[in-house]
């Protein structure tokens, strides 16, 4: 493992972690996206099914049950946490998920490796994890004054996917016949879904102004 | 036979 994956996975933990303080801390959910959150327990729970017949290391077993134990976490906040759940505002949350999960499901019918029921369950987790972010981004142009956390954890979770860019660049120079095209076009196209959030996230922290998208 | 890339990623 290079550094850039393990920046990366840390990176990724970190924005869970930081997405369930601010939801534990202020005990509001205020401008998360359930819809992002039961995208991503999907993705975690269809990628992560080798769980149960193969093993790579225990830094990976340990990594797979903290993300799927994590986002079942943050849903559980949102929906039934006595005080979390009324900040909840479902009225904003209004993504059609299925509109992303069946184009998925149907490409990964179609493009895959192997058809058989765990590997088009994996590719499909890799589809739908490249646009899971949609719901929150719309969410969060629709949010006013973006809280700080929650623009943190969005900003984390696209320099995840941007050092698994690095990541692959690495092991393409480092290690002969690695390719792997479904996973670095779907993880290319999901690290480009956050450019524009970038540019404002970096706009806001440089002006020291609370970031909001424009619509 | 295409071989299939190790699922080693998270």
């Amino acid at each position: 493992m290079n550094i850039f994956r393990f920046a990366g996975d840390m990176t990724h933990l970190l924005s869970i972690i930081v997405l369930l303080l601010k939801i534990n801390a202020t005990k509001s959910c205020a401008g998360v996206s359930l819809k992002t959150q039961e995208l991503y327990l999907l993705v975690f729970v269809t990628r992560y099914l080798d769980l149960l017949y193969s093993y790579i290391s225990l830094y990976n077993t340990f990594m797979k049950l903290f993300f799927i134990c994590s986002s079942g976490c943050v849903i559980w906040y949102i929906r039934e946490h006595k005080t979390v759940s009324q900040t909840y505002d479902s009225a904003q949350d209004t993504f059609r998920v299925l509109f992303l999960a069946c184009p998925c499901m149907i490409l990964a019918l179609t493009v895959n490796h192997d058809f058989t029921v765990t590997e088009v369950l994996w590719t499909f987790s890799i589809y739908l994890e490249a646009v899971a972010i949609l719901p929150q981004l719309v969410l969060l142009q629709r949010t006013k004054n973006v809280d700080t956390l929650t623009g943190n954890y969005v900003f984390l979770l696209g320099g995840y996917r941007a050092l698994y860019l690095l990541n692959w660049i690495y092991r393409i120079l480092t290690e002969p016949g690695y390719r792997q095209w479904i996973v670095w076009i779907s993880g290319t196209i999901q690290t480009a879904i956050y450019c524009d959030f970038f540019y404002y996230y970096i706009k806001s922290w440089r002006n020291n102004e609370r970031l909001s998208l424009p619509s | 036979v295409e071989v299939q890339p190790p699922k080693d990623e998270l």
